[in-house]
């Protein structure tokens, strides 16, 4: 299970691994990363993230961590969120959230290398792994290197999305990566003048993209403006709504 | 200029070349590159779009190209939009759009030398190049072996976004590339119902960045269905808006 040059690796015992993958940036997938760690954390489960978004990390943020991990003999120790879920992301390393991380594929890879092995989760019931856009380095490393149980997909309504995501959908197949569900998010929106629910992004057809890959369909996640300034200002663990508690359930 | 294997790249003849980045996904910066090329376009400007996006290409669909490129003598032949824009994309060569690309840095890069040096793109005022997000592979490609003219970053209100493309903006310094200004996308949202104009994720400091990368604010684009009504449709050339005239003006 490990290349790990720490003892980590040998104790780390985590029982599950949630990929949460889109292929699509901008769908919302390290904000229901975020999410399905809180809501995991809500039920009493031991938690940790791996946000391997390397040049685009948003998991500290979204969970309002800025302390860096130290080191010990044990391996890298992964700072807590406000509630207790442990979290490793290249922007914890860094002395300003700002600075670029220009990095090709083969940093990418043994930075997340790096995340699995050498990082001291310890004991989790479920390690959420964050992952970026796209089909390239870093979705091949957390696939190959990291024994996924299954992974989540988020989708947005539009076609355009759909299309890419389905692109990350037939990867994880190519490489036996099982899937647990799709999700579409910014489904609706509910104006806050006048109470109407609206589409602005169409009728997304997730339902019969969940049927074209033979994985159950999650649900609907409405665009919610309190989400997204939680999200910014680091306390998404106070998020709550009926969406994402049927998500969760 | 070019390690061309075919005469494409001594014959090519291209005024400027602009690439539309932002570091992080889903803020509507292919709609953004698409649209440039469209308004480039009806001003009577040669045009091209190069999809630097090559794990989550959506300049095809957009514009609604699925006819392949041909193989000529002087190159790689990009097919037309229907208002006559050039374009050169990775989907452009697959079977079917949703075919994952699964690729590691190095096969991203030649591809994206190859749309570059190999396609015979002849005489154009402007070629635009989609980036995807993050600063890897293809963003540092196409800096790198590009004679950029200009970038173009789009962010989206939220402060989460915004802290991606600051990345980008650095990277940009970092590179000594210029970037021409930049654009805030799904800044407001107006109900259908009661005509209130609203914002759905936050008030950005999109000026404040411009600011601090000493380069212009270039415009707010509001979150409109049609938008994307139409890019699903491949239609985005018969799009109009005060906004986007606002900014291609
Ligand atoms: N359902 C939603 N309602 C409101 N804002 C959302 C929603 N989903 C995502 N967002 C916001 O949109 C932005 C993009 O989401 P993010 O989770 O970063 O997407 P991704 O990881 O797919 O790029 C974030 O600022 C987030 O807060
Ligand atoms: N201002 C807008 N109004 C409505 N839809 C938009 C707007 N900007 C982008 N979109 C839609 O949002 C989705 C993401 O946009 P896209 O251009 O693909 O973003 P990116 O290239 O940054 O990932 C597309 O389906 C697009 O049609
Ligand atoms: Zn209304």
């Amino acid at each position: 299970q490990s290349q790990s040059n720490s003892p980590a690796g040998n104790l780390n015992r985590v029982k599950s691994v949630i990929a949460v993958m889109s292929g699509k940036g901008g769908v919302g997938k390290s904000t229901i990363a975020a999410m399905l760690a809180v809501g995991l954390r809500r039920k009493g489960r031991r938690v940790g993230v791996l946000d391997s978004d390397i040049t685009g990390p948003s998991i500290p943020k979204l969970l309002g961590v800025r302390e860096p991990p130290t080191m010990s003999p044990l391996g890298i120790m992964p700072p807590q969120s406000s509630t207790g879920i442990k979290i490793m992301s290249i922007n914890l390393m860094l002395e300003d959230e700002e600075q670029a991380v220009i990095w090709r594929g083969p940093m990418i890879t043994s930075a997340i290398n790096q995340f699995w092995n050498d990082v001291f989760w310890g004991d989790l019931d479920a390690l959420v792994v964050d992952m970026p856009p796209g089909t390239s380095d870093a979705a091949l490393t957390v696939m190959q290197s990291l024994p996924v149980t299954g992974i989540i997909l988020v989708t947005s309504p539009q076609d355009l999305a759909g299309m890419v995501v389905r692109k990350a959908a037939h990867m994880a197949e190519h490489l036996n990566t099982p899937l647990v569900g799709l999700v579409e998010n910014m489904s609706y929106v509910i104006c806050p003048h006048c109470g109407e629910r609206y589409t602005l992004f169409g009728k997304g057809d997730t339902r019969a993209m969940a049927d074209a890959f033979n994985t159950p369909f999650l649900g609907e996640i409405g665009i919610d403006p309190q989400m997204a300034e939680l999200g910014d200002r680091g306390a998404i663990e106070q998020y709550d709504s009926e969406d994402f508690n049927a998500l969760i359930a």
